[in-house]
């Protein structure tokens, strides 16, 4: 359990994490491949002077050159279940599809603990939270291209997406606006409660038509960093065995695959509309060798806030919903991907 | 100043330890991160 203090402490669980994307760091520029994460604010990659094996199978940032990189001397840390995350901090140019951020503070890992990292595809963590998530480092990047007048609106979106075409990405950032050909229907509005996640009020859960869950509403976070649906463990739990999912030895809860289509629908009341998820949508399938797994995409996680316990809308509801944060009106649109 | 920034997907690290028969000890010997709390989770006592 996690109780949070006078903004928010970030819990990081990349053991589940698809979606990432490319950055430049440094003049000339250094390739970079990032998890834009909206529950978190800071920016960091591993630096060439970390030894840790999960560095070794990353690329590295190399401060001695890049011409405009700026020495800032400050150490930053960011816990994890595993150990802590060690490193130093520096500006330099930051470009993100084309656009350049100048003087962008960002942390340099030289030392990342334990062997998750080793595999992961991407290289460091790009965060889109407000500052008061950013607990050491400074500016978020957002922050620094609002400051920087580099966007039309203060406004960025997320579309995730399940289905893999080949020639098409399997999602996308848009930072300035809104991609009108990525949602259809009306964008439902919901204001920011708290300004460190992206943290809104939840009005219920309802499963099968009875909302024995968060009935007299609760807050909840988008969150395009983590992979699951999370909430308290004993909401959580009570939802496993609504949806007939069994805890395995190792703590994932499993689901016979054959019985998907008898699952119930599990729907989130935002703002006094509906977001239905089905089986299929909150059901996480795996090839092992010619076997399909079906895993449950409910996870307990138990985070109070001041505001009371937090769920957790990851991956498994935006890639069903196009997700609008807007930071000039503090507020969250979602709509039908 | 509409910037554009495609997404990749790619199989998660747990993914890929599974598929290569890795990832019960890699769970025992890791606590990769906070939810790794709650991996002894279970139904609540009395529960069939």
């Amino acid at each position: 359990s996690l109780r949070l203090g006078r903004s928010s402490e970030k819990i990081y669980n990349f053991m589940d994490a698809q979606y990432f994307g490319d950055i430049t760091l440094g003049t000339p520029g250094q390739n970079f491949s990032v998890v834009f994460d909206t529950g978190s604010s800071d920016l960091w990659v591993p630096s060439t002077y970390c030894v840790s094996q999960a560095c070794a199978t990353h690329k590295r940032f190399r401060a001695f050159e890049s011409t405009s990189f700026r020495h800032d001397g400050r150490m930053f840390g960011i816990h994890y279940g595993s150990g802590h995350l060690l490193g130093v901090m520096g500006r330099d140019n930051l470009t993100v599809a084309g656009m350049t951020a100048k003087n962008q503070e960002f942390g340099e890992s030289v030392y990342e603990p334990g062997s998750a990292f080793v595999m992961a595809r991407f290289d460091g963590v790009l965060g889109m939270g407000y500052p008061a998530l950013a607990e050491i480092l400074g500016n978020p990047v957002f922050d620094n291209m609002l400051a920087q007048k580099l966007l039309d609106q203060p406004v960025f979106s997320f579309y995730l997406s399940r289905k893999t075409a080949s020639g098409t990405p399997e999602g996308e950032l848009l930072l300035g606006g809104i991609d009108e050909a990525l949602y259809n229907g009306p964008i439902n509005w919901l204001p920011v409660t708290a300004k460190g996640y992206w943290q809104i009020k939840m009005d219920s859960l309802v499963v099968q038509g009875v909302s024995p869950f968060c009935s007299h509403g609760c807050q909840a976070i988008i969150d395009t960093g983590t992979s699951l649906i999370a909430g308290p463990t004993e909401d959580i739990l009570n939802i496993q065995q609504l949806i007939g999912a069994s805890p395995t030895n190792i703590g994932e809860f499993i689901i016979d695959c054959a019985r998907l289509i008898s699952l119930p629908r599990i729907t989130f009341v935002l703002g006094g509309k509906e977001y239905t998820l089905t089986s299929e949508h909150y059901v996480r399938k795996e090839m092992l060798g010619d076997r399909m797994l079906c895993f449950s995409g409910f996870q307990a996680v138990d985070m109070v806030s001041s505001e009371g316990p937090l769920w957790i809308l990851g991956d498994v509801f935006l890639t069903q919903f196009y997700s609008i944060f807007d930071r000039g009106q503090d507020r969250v649109g979602l709509a039908t991907a | 100043a509409l910037v554009r920034v495609p997404l990749k997907r790619v199989p998660s690290i747990r993914s890929q330890l599974r598929s290569e028969g890795l990832l019960q000890e890699f769970l025992k010997e890791n606590r990769p991160d906070m939810f790794g709390r709650r991996y002894s989770q279970c139904f609540p006592p009395g529960t069939p």
